[in-house]
């Protein structure tokens, strides 16, 4: 934040410090590069809302150390947002690269849907300062709504895509073949409480308990 | 499955693209699933469900397995370090593993910090598995904050050696992965004092057991720290150090070293270059903590194809859960959140990589943006996958909770990443420092 006030030159990942608009250009089209745009307008806000809390508080006579735990959660906000944006570029420039039609278009389901609820999640942010409107809200949280419908078909052929063999799951409800019910009751069957019709302890404490009872 | 199948009839793209694409190219792929497969169908592997065992039985069936697989990956050849990960991954599935520091933190800690003889003396019994190391840094009362850390390493000109000590019983050092009953050898970080200087915090190599009946080294006392959430496997460890005396030459010296006098020389500016395998690790955990959570994902999509329950509209079948809005807000944003962190993780990977060539050359122009970083995406990473685990775990009704469902030996696998390596609240704060500097 010290280093873009002064203009001086930015790390690579942070050289959107240096700018950022004022109001959104999100569409319902959900444009990724208007995306993008967003969550670094965010990322800028917050930290340089953190810098001004942190300088602020120098200004007033706080020690360095004292400002700084006194910013703390501002500051933690300020990375929190940054590494938001760093994940939504990321994602968009794998969207970007040159690949198979059908494959683009779902990851590109995703990426929209990821971005659009982190909005809807922290609405607050994109509010504050004016950069979209509640309308603008309200579009992202249906855009949420539309792209599930969208994405429904494709959900069980995008996780078989991690390719995660039955083994690393080691779980009956999430096998490939589907196969829950037979395998719970197989699962339950190993339960050491099983290998014996009676469990010992029935002779120990339940059954002198009704005994005991009895008298 | 019917349901399960129809949905895969029903998909708009080819998988295998995606998968490719995850992998790095077709041939990866195939070689991931030859390798994974190898694994899979080993019945030398296959043990009763770790659920069903006691503590002992889970750790000792952890040191078989680890030994097992070192002798076969040298059967196999595989030596290549992301080929040996997926091997790893499938033989013994978030199951802690007996030499996971070794590999994972030892190694490669001796090898990027010691001198080229230090690398000769040490690296070979290694790599033979006859030294068995871990990495201990951690304190009972003293974790991130490393300058908070208490044990010390006074070096005596006489005899030319450290004398490391556990001045109070919060110094102890905590949690370090197989210290308790596995490893002979730790990296032990402590402040280097000579002649009542402090020098922060170094690196030595000490011996904790002994090398022909791995009974414990005079002047250490090592245990295990009992159970925990999950991880039953691993022998996560105590040791008190009551003035052990290890050699000048057990110092880790690429960067800074003690002569015989005692005269400290600094070799390097960048004391931060002592953390690199902090910043490696923190990497590598933004991606395990993605595919952490896109394995629970699975679970919970598969699951909700395969179930049926009530019925959206009187009278009709019971549906898919998966048809229900409620159950796709919850689960398709983590499925787009697990795609979103995986493709993070992977360029942070790759920017360690690329980085790590210059650090080594001396070049760290770059290391603070890269610290940033990698202390940010781990934090980010690993938060978003517990918070989803969960999620995933409860869109399965009562049977997430089951042990069956595999959610809790993921959750207790991936959920530790929040605290390790780096609390996730001080790691935002790091990364803040450099943000607060651009």
């Amino acid at each position: 934040a010290e280093a873009a006030v002064k203009g001086q030159p930015l790390a690579p990942t942070l050289s959107y410090l240096a700018n950022t608009s004022s109001r959104t250009s999100l569409t319902p089209q959900f444009n990724l590069d208007s995306l993008v745009a967003a969550y670094q307008h965010r990322a800028a806000r917050l930290i340089k809302a953190a810098a001004s809390r942190f300088q602020g508080l120098m200004a007033k006579g706080m020690a360095r150390e004292d400002a700084w735990n006194a910013s703390s959660v501002d500051l933690v906000r300020a990375s929190d947002a940054h590494c938001h944006q760093f994940v939504i570029s990321t994602f968009v420039s794998v969207v970007n690269e040159k690949q198979n039609k059908d494959l683009q278009k779902v990851l590109k389901d995703l990426c929209q849907l990821y971005a659009l609820y982190g909005i809807s999640k922290n609405s607050g942010d994109f509010l504050e300062d004016g950069y979209m409107t509640g309308e603008q809200i309200r579009m992202v949280e249906d855009g949420v709504l539309v792209l599930l419908a969208v994405i429904r078909p494709n959900a069980v052929t995008l996780v078989d895509a991690f390719d995660f063999n039955d083994r690393i799951l080691d779980s009956v409800l999430g096998r490939y073949d589907g196969q829950v019910y037979d395998n719970l009751l197989k699962f339950a069957q190993e339960s050491p409480l099983n290998d014996t019709d009676v469990h010992p302890s029935y002779y120990k404490y339940l059954k002198p308990l009704a005994m005991s009872s009895k008298l | 499955n019917p349901d399960l199948q129809k949905e895969r009839d029903t998909a708009t793209f080819d998988p295998l693209l995606l998968t490719n694409r995850i992998d790095g190219g077709p041939e990866k792929t195939r070689r991931r699933q030859y390798i994974q497969n190898l694994a899979a169908t080993d019945p030398n592997l296959v043990h009763k469900h770790i659920s069903f065992m006691d503590r002992s039985e889970e750790y000792d069936t952890a040191v078989k397995n680890a030994c097992y697989i070192v002798k076969r990956l040298k059967e196999l050849n595989i030596t290549d370090p992301t080929e040996e990960y997926w091997y790893r991954h499938i033989a013994t599935p978030h199951e802690a593993s007996a030499m996971a520091l070794h590999t994972g933190m030892f190694m490669p800690t001796v090898r990027a910090q010691s001198t080229p003889e230090q690398y000769k003396h040490w690296i070979p019994d290694c790599e033979s598995y006859k030294i068995i190391g871990t990495y201990a840094q951690t304190e009972m009362g003293h974790g991130t904050f490393l300058r908070g850390l208490e044990t010390t390493a006074t070096y005596s000109p006489m005899t030319e050696e450290f004398i490391l000590n556990s001045p109070t019983v919060s110094s102890l050092k905590w949690w370090p992965g197989n210290l308790g009953k596995t490893t002979n050898h730790a990296v032990v970080m402590a402040h280097l004092t000579i002649a009542g200087k402090n020098y922060g915090m170094h690196g030595f190599v000490v011996q904790t057991r002994d090398m022909d009946d791995h009974t414990t080294m005079p002047g250490i006392t090592l245990g295990d720290i009992g159970p925990k959430f999950g991880y039953g496997s691993n022998d996560n460890g105590f040791m008190k150090l009551d003035h052990v005396r290890v050699p000048r030459e057990n110092m880790l010296a690429k960067f800074a070293e003690v002569k015989k006098d005692g005269t400290y020389i600094a070799k390097t500016k960048n004391t931060k270059l002592t953390y690199g395998t902090m910043v490696f690790i923190r990497a590598m955990i933004a991606g395990d903590a993605a595919r952490g959570l896109a394995q629970c994902c699975t679970i919970a999509i598969r699951y909700s194809a395969v179930r049926r329950q009530s019925e959206i509209k009187p009278g009709d079948p019971e549906p898919q859960i998966m048809d229900f809005q409620t159950q796709q807000y919850k689960l398709f944003p983590l499925l787009a959140t697990s795609y979103a962190l995986l493709f993070a993780g992977s360029s942070i990977r790759d920017t360690y990589f690329r980085i790590e060539k210059d650090i080594q050359r001396g070049d760290t122009k770059e290391l603070p943006e890269l610290h940033c970083l990698s202390s940010g995406l781990k934090a980010f990473n690993s938060w978003a996958a517990n918070s989803g685990m969960e999620v995933c775990r409860m869109s399965c009704g009562g049977h997430g909770y089951s042990q069956a469902s595999g959610f809790p030996k993921i959750y207790t696998d991936v959920t530790p990443a929040c605290t390790y390596e780096g609390e996730n609240t001080v790691l935002m704060l790091q990364c803040a420092r450099f943000l607060m500097k651009m």
